[in-house]
């Protein structure tokens, strides 16, 4: 038996719209520590690790680690029945093998109570070993600055070099009609500072060529959380990383350009 | 032309 309270839906919305335009199907693994997925999209090019530790849920429980493969459209159909408001309990049952995930969707008032199921899938998937690593420049920005400049370069070009320096930040394109560049300063953090801010901790100076329309999949964790890191080293994967507040995070790795 | 590379390269799969 697995059973996870969250005590509003909508966090569980958010994540499930910022995962599907990367990935449409995922295996979803339940363990006493929390919930975890691992996935990369059909190209792997890009990979979302996304982990929602057991103590962040109202109430959890486990009693034997399950893996579980989803259709990722699917479940965020499911999930509009659920209010925003709503607490949210996922859970299934493993005794002859769990077929299907179920949901209830209770309203604040504890007047409406709704139940969905979604039939699950067997899905065959590579996993990969992320090392540690000690990153050469981590950029820590406003998600909702990162989602703009996304969307503006992407009207100028395909890729966008991310140049970062102890001054500042970099994201500039180029495209057949012309290019465009945002610099984003250091500030120091201090007492009041900007929800805007952003701030680089730096070893040396790191940039990175990188096609927006992945950019573009992962700005759509913005609505989950202010914040967003970027960790640069030069000629590794770009990690991307938005805390999901109280609870854990999801993590984006895009692997660098290459020479064609 | 440039082109995003795979993760394969960087990540063993497991």
């Amino acid at each position: 038996m697995i059973e996870a309270v969250l005590a509003q839906a909508s966090i569980f919305k958010k994540i499930v719209e910022a995962l599907k335009e990367l990935i449409s199907e995922t295996n979803i693994d339940f363990s006493e520590a929390g919930i975890s997925l691992q996935a990369m999209d059909s190209s792997h090019i890009a990979l979302c690790n996304l982990l929602l530790r057991d103590d962040g849920f109202k109430s959890y429980r486990c009693d034997r680690a399950l893996t579980l493969g989803v259709n990722l459209n699917s479940l965020s159909k499911l999930l509009k029945c659920a209010g925003n408001d709503d607490e949210m309990r996922i859970f299934a049952n493993d005794d002859s093998g769990a077929d299907q995930l179920n949901f209830s969707f209770e309203s604040a008032n504890s007047e409406r109570v709704s139940e969905f199921s979604l039939k699950l899938m067997d899905i065959d998937a590579d996993s990969v070993d992320i090392p540690d690593m000690d990153y050469q420049a981590i950029i820590d920005m406003s998600s909702s600055e990162f989602s703009r400049i996304i969307r503006d370069l992407s009207s100028v070009g395909e890729a966008v070099s991310i140049d970062a320096t102890k001054q500042g930040v970099k994201f500039s394109s180029a495209g057949d009609a012309g290019k465009g560049s945002i610099l984003l300063k250091h500030q120091k953090s201090v007492d009041g500072d900007s929800a805007l801010a952003t701030s680089i901790e730096i070893n040396e100076p790191v940039s990175h060529s990188l096609a927006l329309k992945f950019l573009s999949s992962f700005a759509k964790a913005a609505p989950l959380t202010d914040r967003v890191s970027i960790h640069m080293t030069e000629d590794v994967p770009v990690m991307f990383e938005f805390k999901i507040s109280e609870i854990g995070h999801i993590r984006f790795y895009l692997a660098p350009q290459i020479d064609d | 032309k440039p082109a995003q590379g795979r993760l394969d390269a960087f990540f063993k799969t497991s």
